[in-house]
């Protein structure tokens, strides 16, 4: 659902923010 | 009249979805912050579009108002809380990629008409909701650059 990929999103964008 | 603001994300934003659907007039990126986001988005975007996949198969992403829709909820879902930093602003874009593709597998025909509605709606969200973060934050230039340049 949106809510599952917007919540992956996040997790995405919070680990590049990481390793950058 | 839009601002100076919202027609630099605009064109970002186009040049991002152009380079995604491998436009064949597409030149080199008109600007460094161009450069370096046509290439972290779509590093980022070849890394994850296998694993959305499982969720992204449960949207009907079928029209431009579709994935209008379906962008709003994501992004809403995506910031409820309340956190915003360099890397989810990458995935704004690479969101917008995704979702540009998607319809193109849907043979939707993405005319320069419906191009221009998806790169408005992206940037519309990201002036309306991120635009004074991305000001605090040092902007395109001294923000966004320094930290994915050459990285």
């Amino acid at each position: 659902t949106s809510s599952q990929v917007g919540r992956r999103l996040a997790l995405i964008g919070d680990d590049i923010n990481m390793r950058y | 009249m839009e601002s100076s603001e919202f027609r630099y994300v605009y064109y970002l934003v186009q040049d991002y979805l152009k380079y995604i659907l491998q436009e064949p007039e597409l030149g080199p990126a008109p600007s460094r912050v161009a450069h370096v986001l046509r290439n972290s988005a779509s590093f980022l975007q070849k890394e994850n579009e296998e694993i959305l996949k499982p969720c992204l198969d449960t949207l009907d992403i079928t029209s431009v108002d579709a994935a209008r829709r379906i962008f709003i909820q994501v992004m809403d879902k995506e910031f409820d809380d309340g956190n915003t930093n360099w890397g989810r602003i990458l995935t704004i874009f690479m969101f917008g990629g995704i979702l540009s593709k998607r319809l193109q597998e849907h043979k939707v025909q993405l005319t320069g008409d419906n191009k221009e509605q998806i790169s408005y709606f992206i940037t519309e969200y990201i002036i309306n909701t991120k635009a004074e973060w991305i000001d605090a934050n040092g902007g395109w230039e001294n923000g966004f650059l320094p930290m994915f340049e050459e990285k």
